[in-house]
């Protein structure tokens, strides 16, 4: 899976989810990818979400929109991805990774899995990562 | 505003060998995004034009190099979302494209739907001139390796990812 969230100079955030699943799964399986709120979401108001992880878990707790309500009940995005991925595996052992941007400009790459690999560019500045510390 | 974008390649498995191919993907796709954004391009046109660069590197899962389903074939997920007005476009079990997130801003641009699926899709695809291309073309070997990995007896695809996207 790979997606993107972005917040322009205007201020509009909004994300893309794109993927081909799960190795070898049923013909007509669909996961979160496609599901609003839960492969993806974005309001102005708060920001933009883009998720990757076992879909089926990820859509049981609608994880992109579950992230945005944290974030609409004060949190950051990374106090809000790391809330988001927690209740995703204590409620239903599903592992996954988020990137967050809010509406102020904030963001972050969190994942529960070994790894994720990210990149995003701020004030010109370019970082990537794939595993947890970096 | 400052303009900032952020890409992810997947939480899926690493192979070491080719760990400096993601890399340089994500970045690639982040630069692009971000050189749209500097060009006060709007955050909708920069993420999908991250996730264009994304699906056309064989190291990602979407677009070309696409895993495959249990008939070794290609079926392709993606959703765009504009937070200006909550309008969002997806598609589901898409074959026979490029760009699925092309799509998707499509359905989202040109229709009253939220999603649009399989052969639907496709006829919308075409409906709005969107090359078809050979399934074919989106098979990379590793993936043809992966599927026929997985229908090993014994195999268990789904235990073999615990742990990973």
């Amino acid at each position: 899976t790979v997606g993107a969230v972005a917040i322009d100079s205007e201020g509009n955030v909004a994300c893309a989810t794109s993927t081909g699943g799960l190795t070898n799964k049923m013909i007509g399986r669909v996961g979160d990818t496609a599901c609003i709120g839960s492969g993806g979401y974005a309001d102005n108001a708060f920001g933009a979400v883009s998720t990757t992880g076992h879909g089926e878990s990820i859509m049981k707790v609608t994880l992109a929109r579950l992230i945005i309500n944290h974030m609409e009940q004060g949190m950051s995005p990374e106090e809000a991805a790391e809330a988001g991925l927690k209740y995703m595996k204590t409620r239903v052992n599903g592992l996954g990774g988020v990137i967050v941007v809010n509406s102020s400009g904030d963001w972050t790459a969190k994942f529960s899995t070994k790894q994720m690999t990210w990149a995003a560019v701020q004030d010109d500045q370019l970082q990537v990562g794939v595993y947890h510390g970096e | 505003m400052k303009p900032v974008i952020v890409v992810h390649g997947g939480a899926g498995t690493i192979v070491k060998e080719y760990e400096e191919g993601y890399r340089t993907g994500v970045k690639r796709a982040a630069l692009k995004g971000y050189d749209c954004l500097r060009q006060k391009g709007a955050a909708l046109t920069a993420v999908e034009e991250a996730v264009v660069v994304l699906e056309n590197d064989p190291h990602f899962n979407a677009g070309y190099g696409s895993v495959l389903n249990e008939e070794g074939d290609v079926e392709m997920d993606a959703i765009i979302m504009d937070g200006r007005n909550l309008m969002s476009g997806a598609v589901s079990a898409v074959r026979c494209i490029a760009n699925p997130i092309t799509l998707a801003r499509l359905v989202m641009e040109k229709t009253d739907h939220m999603l649009l699926t399989c052969k639907g899709a496709s006829l919308f695809a075409k409906a709005q001139g969107i090359p078809e291309i050979p399934n074919e073309k989106l098979i990379t070997e590793r993936s043809r390796e992966r599927w026929k990995t997985n229908l090993h007896p014994g195999s268990n695809p789904v235990v073999s990812q615990i742990g990973l996207g």
